[in-house]
């Protein structure tokens, strides 16, 4: 995958960082002290679709295939700029009887993002 | 979102200027946090815990084995510490009251192991007899019977753990658990440590949410 720079227009994942301090969250939550919640942004053009970040596989040439055969009549190909690795969330908060509970949230930070 | 015939939201735009959008991405990662966690709204807290008790219980809290998450079907996980409540208490017993969220998470919790943490001091070389009576309520009445009973002997100052069994796991899923310890021996007056912030007794738990009503389609 690749990380946003200024100006990206193809798709790229964008770092953004949620200070748990910023939005007055941190006494509730004791760990961690924010969320790299990170997101996917930018432009697919269909030559793109299916790459990088998806590793070959018989879907994904499957799914070219049929992109290649339908291309002409969809500008955008519906290829979209997605997640394509991401990571569990562990936290450790307070819940509202005063428990400490801890968790991991699966799929709650993205680490890469690719064409759909 | 992708909709039949048209691009989806990110599709065709360059990457979003930050600034601009930054109170919409902070308002999507607090909502995004809460539903994870089957919260409507973010904790209020009515029952501060001290800092003394947060690092004691922490240090006692073992995390997962390695590989859990990604197992099941990535079905989620909690770790939940409850600290007691004192219950009515006298001389010859004192009763502890855990609470439990059960009414969080959809589908209901599933305790998958609890124990009961609790710190005792002993004059040295003495030993000390207690039962703990697990609470729960009777199938005829709201009534709480004793539904099991523990003996433990205790031959040392400090930290104990007792796994409790079903009868506590299934009280915990119904959001409270109550215990009963007895001393059956009468070697140290009050060798439970019960007010003392950092000694407070607490129950540790290990939840799956959901696992009770799930239906799997393959």
């Amino acid at each position: 995958g690749i990380d946003c720079q200024a100006g990206s227009r193809m798709c790229c994942r964008q770092e953004f960082f949620v200070d748990f301090r910023e939005i007055g969250w941190q006494d509730w939550i004791i760990q961690p002290e924010g969320y790299a919640m990170n997101f996917c942004t930018g432009q697919c053009p269909l030559h793109v679709a299916g790459m990088p970040g998806i590793a070959a596989s018989f879907h994904t040439a499957v799914l070219n295939l049929l992109k290649a055969n339908t291309a002409a009549g969809t500008a955008g190909g519906n290829s979209c700029c997605v997640p394509t690795v991401q990571q569990a969330l562990s936290l450790l908060y307070y819940d509202r009887n005063s428990n400490i509970v801890k968790t991991d949230i699966p799929d709650m930070v993205v680490e890469a993002c690719g064409c759909s | 979102t992708l909709r039949p015939s048209s691009q989806c939201a990110t599709c065709g735009w360059p990457a979003v200027d930050l600034e601009s959008h930054r109170e919409l991405l902070l308002n999507l990662a607090k909502r995004s946090i809460l539903d994870k966690l089957h919260l409507s709204q973010r904790p209020t807290l009515s029952r501060p815990v001290s800092r003394a008790a947060l690092r004691t219980a922490l240090q006692h809290l073992r995390g997962p084995p390695q590989g859990d998450l990604l197992e099941d079907n990535r079905r989620q996980e909690y770790e939940i510490i409850s600290f007691a409540e004192t219950g009515f208490s006298n001389i010859n017993q004192t009763r502890l009251d855990f609470h439990f969220s059960s009414d969080e998470t959809a589908g209901g919790m599933e305790i998958q192991q609890a124990s009961f943490m609790f710190f005792v001091q002993l004059p040295p070389n003495s030993t000390w007899d207690i039962n703990v009576r697990v609470f729960a309520p009777s199938p005829h009445n709201t009534n709480l019977t004793v539904a099991s009973q523990h003996a433990l002997q205790v031959d040392a100052s400090g930290w104990h753990q007792l796994i409790l069994g079903p009868e506590a796991q299934a009280a915990c899923s119904h959001g409270h658990l109550t215990l009963e310890l007895v001393p059956e021996s009468h070697v140290a007056q009050s060798s439970v440590i019960m007010n003392d912030a950092a000694y407070r007794p607490f129950v540790t738990a290990r939840v799956r949410v959901g696992g009770k009503h799930r239906v799997r389609r393959r």
